[in-house]
């Protein structure tokens, strides 16, 4: 297990990614 | 009798001066006026009541009224700014004001705190973090071992709850989203700056005299 990993994604990067936060689709006819 | 067809909208419930709006907010008299006619369609959608129900926001984002979603039930409750189970037009431009380029990012930090700390307890907790993570999941198919979700977990608050206590305060959040400002993505809208090119129908509508640029 390495918490410290370079690599990992922090967790709120990854939420961010839900496309129901994007509230572009107001936008888009 | 006139050929004009009127709005109605001094009978549009909620429904606030531009003038004033404009003044509160980041959007000029013109994009407030245009935003209301985006506001408009969303809000008779599936009942013409001049207000925006949870059904009509996801139709409006999703174009599917059937999409339940921890998320867009989070970013509904933050819009419903007065907590009557629906958006008027005043919450509705309100908050899209977080969302626009040019708003303080303060705000945009203080509506991202709030959007993530899913029980309104002044933090977000591991748990909410990780209820969170899973929505996300469920909604991508995207598949993680819940020993790699632990792990992120474990990175994330270790980065980000400061005194370790397990859930992390506003001044935490604000720090961490200063050392990540990738994370306030999510939290502007570029449409915003061309809503007036995007519902030029506004002009129409317009009851101030003079359109301000």
């Amino acid at each position: 297990k390495s918490p410290d990993s370079p690599t990992l994604i922090n967790a709120f990067q990854l939420i961010g990614m839900s496309s129901c936060l994007d509230l572009s689709g107001f936008f888009e006819k | 009798m006139g050929c004009l067809q009127s709005t109605g909208r001094r009978h549009v419930p909620g429904h606030e001066d531009p003038i004033i709006l404009a003044s509160q907010t980041a959007f000029t008299v013109s994009e407030v006026e245009a935003l209301f006619e985006l506001y408009k369609s969303i809000s008779s959608s599936v009942i013409d009541d001049g207000l925006i129900s949870k059904e009509e926001f996801q139709l409006a984002l999703f174009k599917n009224r059937k999409k339940e979603n921890l998320f867009a039930n989070r970013v509904f409750d933050l819009f419903d700014v007065k907590r009557k189970g629906v958006i008027d037009f005043g919450d509705f431009v309100r908050s899209l004001n977080v969302f626009h380029p040019n708003a303080p990012q303060e705000d945009k930090i203080d509506f991202s705190f709030k959007l993530y700390d899913l029980d309104s307890t002044g933090y977000i907790e591991r748990q909410e973090v990780k209820q969170m993570l899973i929505a996300l999941l469920c909604e991508s198919e995207m598949k993680l071992a819940d020993e790699t979700v632990e792990m992120i977990l474990d990175k994330t608050f270790l980065e980000a709850d400061v005194d370790q206590d397990g859930k992390i305060d506003k001044s935490e959040w604000h720090n961490f989203v200063i050392k990540n400002p990738s994370l306030l993505k999510i939290m502007t809208l570029p449409y915003l700056r061309d809503i007036t090119t995007t519902f030029p129908s506004f002009v129409f509508n317009s009851e101030v005299d003079e359109i301000a640029t």
